[in-house]
């Protein structure tokens, strides 16, 4: 038996949000841990890896290790159904072919279930190496999404290059070309709007519009991202999901030919 | 120029 109990809907509906733009369908792990999914995009070029702890959840109970595949655009259908402020309790058997998703209303005057089939997602597990990053740029996940919307009328990929001063994303194309320089912030008022950045070398790396686009549709789940980068190796864009989890976004940067 | 590199390599298949 497995059971998962969220007290607003609306942060599953964000966490979905974040993850359809590159991902068609997807497995979601269950243990005693909490919720895992990882999955890369049908290119293999970035890969997004959601882990959600059993104790972020209002209630959790999970008796055997489970592997529900789901259609993400089905599931978010579903959320669609929802308000807000619905709990929502995710459940399923012991080797069941379907999931039940059940959204209470805040009142407990109305409740809807949806039982959606599962699928038989063949993938694969990879295991992800602990790096130690060359520089870790902490930013307003505001801040950042807004740059990389700017940046993308211009160009098709945005360069971050990342110094002990500051951080700069670069792009350019037909009508000419674009520099958004960010420095570190030496005061701030508010956590969340703070820029800090841990710097062992500088790098420079290139990586494509199209996805830092789709990684920024997490920005409603966190204040902060976190961009961790080394050269040769994916980029790492972290959202932490309070008292949750986290979603964390690979991407390959672009080589040159 | 610059061509898009992929993420097969970086991470083990477990």
């Amino acid at each position: 038996m497995f059971e998962a109990r969220l007290i607003n809907s609306v942060t599953f509906k964000k966490v979905l949000d974040a993850i359809k733009d590159l991902l068609n369908e997807a497995s979601f792990d269950c243990s005693e841990a909490g919720i895992q999914l990882q999955a890369m995009d049908n290119s293999h070029v970035s890969l997004v890896s959601l882990a959600l702890r059993s104790d972020g959840f209002d209630k959790y109970r999970c008796d055997r290790n489970l592997t529900m595949g789901m259609n993400l655009a089905s599931m978010s259908k579903i959320f669609r159904c929802s308000s807000n402020d619905d709990t929502v309790t995710i459940k399923a058997q012991d080797d069941a072919d379907t999931v039940t998703f059940m959204f209470e209303s805040k009142k407990q005057e109305k409740i809807s279930d949806y039982e959606m089939k599962l699928m038989n997602l063949d993938q694969e597990h990879l295991g992800i190496p602990d790096t130690d990053f060359s520089c870790v740029i902490r930013m307003p996940a505001g801040e950042f999404a807004r740059i990389v919307r700017d940046l993308s009328q211009f160009g098709e990929s945005i360069v971050i290059s990342c110094t002990k001063e500051g951080v700069k994303f670069s792009t350019s194309g037909d009508i000419g070309s674009a520099n958004v320089k960010l420095a570190q912030t030496s005061s701030f008022e508010k956590e969340e709007e703070a820029v800090i950045i841990e710097m062992q070398e500088p790098v420079t790396l290139t990586f494509a519009c199209q996805y830092l686009n789709s990684f920024t549709k997490a920005t409603p789940l966190a204040n902060q991202v976190q961009l961790s980068m080394s050269d040769n190796v994916p980029l790492v864009v972290e959202y932490q999901i309070p008292d949750l989890g986290h979603l964390r976004y690979y991407l390959a940067p672009k080589i040159e030919e | 120029g610059q061509v898009q590199g992929r993420l097969d390599g970086f991470f083990q298949v477990l």
